[in-house]
């Protein structure tokens, strides 16, 4: 099984 | 004041198009050299990132930043209006809550005598439906350009206002990242592969080795592969598939995200997939000499 991430997880907020 | 026009509109309608399934608010945000559009997804899982170069508007100006928040589907509504093959001018004043978007089709433009319409603006002798009269019900300003030998008349405008409104834009920094692979491949074929690929499951892994680029996927129906081979002498640019590796990857993502991208397919040709290990892919559909839509998809990470 595989989890699906997000994009916050890469990419910095601002 | 922004104000830009754009000769080849289609590519407007295009690109609300290839983003409307995915985000339904944006910003389109505009400044002296380009107008541009980031948003995600309401899950956070793709994010497509717009932009379009003022210097591919054959009139292009703003005065100052503009951030105009709108919704992809009421602009839709209103870009379906538009010929393919009109111009379309997008017009917003610096304080106001409004886009206006003209529409003029290829052939808009007549020119008329000037005496002749003078006589028409006065209301004249005209016959009803004459083209003295039409001139005269389409554009009243003409009456104010006395003086002018010819004038032209626009018969085929279409003005159209959406209402903006304010969007709590939550932008991503996207650094510069040199990945380990870059494909180049037909926009039609990459669209062909996914379509085909969601009767099977939905999930695709797309691995990159010395021996090509390989799709796959696994269902309950049974599995599906497809490998694609670097082409890199097709006759025409845009049959050519041309493979940059660096080193072997491979990632997996859902589908259903990769299926709302291909919707930018009509937007040209040539589709660019950039991947490194355990990052989101970039998935670009370069727009001509103006711009492009990128679309990045967080990949699926085994448990």
């Amino acid at each position: 099984t595989s989890t699906q991430t997000r994009l916050e997880s890469y990419f910095m907020r601002y | 004041m922004f104000e830009a026009r754009l000769t080849s509109g289609k590519i407007l309608k295009q690109l609300i198009e290839a983003l409307k399934d995915l985000v339904q608010e944006a910003n389109i945000d505009c400044s002296d050299d380009e107008i541009s559009i980031q948003a995600m997804d309401n899950s956070h899982v793709s994010l497509v990132a717009v932009s379009l170069r003022s210097g591919g508007f054959d009139h292009f100006r703003c005065d100052r930043p503009l951030s105009l928040g709108f919704n992809a589907t009421n602009m839709g509504k209103i870009l379906k209006c538009a010929g393919n093959e009109d111009a379309i001018t997008l017009k917003a004043e610096d304080d106001g809550d409004s886009l206006s978007m003209v529409f003029e089709g290829p052939n808009q433009d007549r020119i008329a005598d000037f005496g002749e319409f003078a006589r028409g603006a006065r209301g004249s002798d005209s016959p009803p439906g004459s083209r003295r009269e039409k001139c005269w019900k389409i554009d009243f300003n003409f009456a104010t350009m006395r003086g002018v030998g010819v004038l032209v008349v626009i018969f085929d405008r279409k003005i159209y206002e959406l209402k903006l409104m304010d969007i709590d834009s939550e932008q991503l920094g996207i650094p510069d990242t040199d990945y380990k692979v870059t494909i180049q491949m037909p926009s039609g074929e990459f669209q062909r592969i996914i379509r085909d690929m969601q009767v099977l499951g939905d999930t695709l892994s797309i691995s990159c080795t010395k021996e090509g680029v390989k799709f796959g996927v696994q269902g309950d129906l049974g599995t599906g592969n497809v490998l694609i081979r670097q082409n890199a002498h097709a006759e025409k640019d845009e049959d050519r598939v041309m493979i940059e590796m660096e080193e072997p990857v491979e990632l997996t993502f859902a589908l259903r995200y990769l299926n709302f991208f291909t919707k930018a397919t009509n937007l040209g040709p040539t589709v660019i997939l950039n991947m490194s290990p355990d990052v989101p892919i970039v998935v670009e559909y370069p727009i001509g000499e103006t711009g492009h839509i990128k679309y990045y998809l967080a990949p699926k990470i085994d448990e």
